[in-house]
């Protein structure tokens, strides 16, 4: 499993791309249809959330409640500008 | 700023190179 060591010698980029093909699999099994999305919103976290979340189910299934929220919120807003 | 508000947040592909955090490592 990912260890805080294994993701301190990648580099910045390599450490989002190991926890978010980590995060993904759990995010698409609580929210299938933004996934893709939501998982991008989570990696803007801090990773040692983001390992937190790996660890927690409900932390992480809270987490992306919120984001779909903000999602679906920035998506309204994007829409009525238009 | 606020020109690419559209384009967030950025969408994760599994398999595919993370582009979503800025130029950290270019």
């Amino acid at each position: 499993d990912l260890k805080a060591t294994v993701l301190s010698a990648a580099s910045p980029g390599e450490q989002k791309e190991m926890l978010g093909e980590r995060l993904f699999p759990l995010v698409q099994a609580i929210q299938p249809t933004m996934s893709n999305k939501i998982t991008g919103m989570l990696l803007e976290l801090e990773n040692s959330e983001l390992l937190h979340m790996l660890e927690s189910p409900e932390s992480l299934r809270s987490m992306v409640e919120e984001a779909v929220e903000v999602l679906q919120a920035h998506q309204a807003m994007d829409t009525s500008y238009k | 700023n606020g020109s690419s508000s559209v384009n967030w947040p950025p969408e994760f592909r599994p398999g595919e190179p993370w582009k979503g955090y800025p130029n950290i490592d270019p």
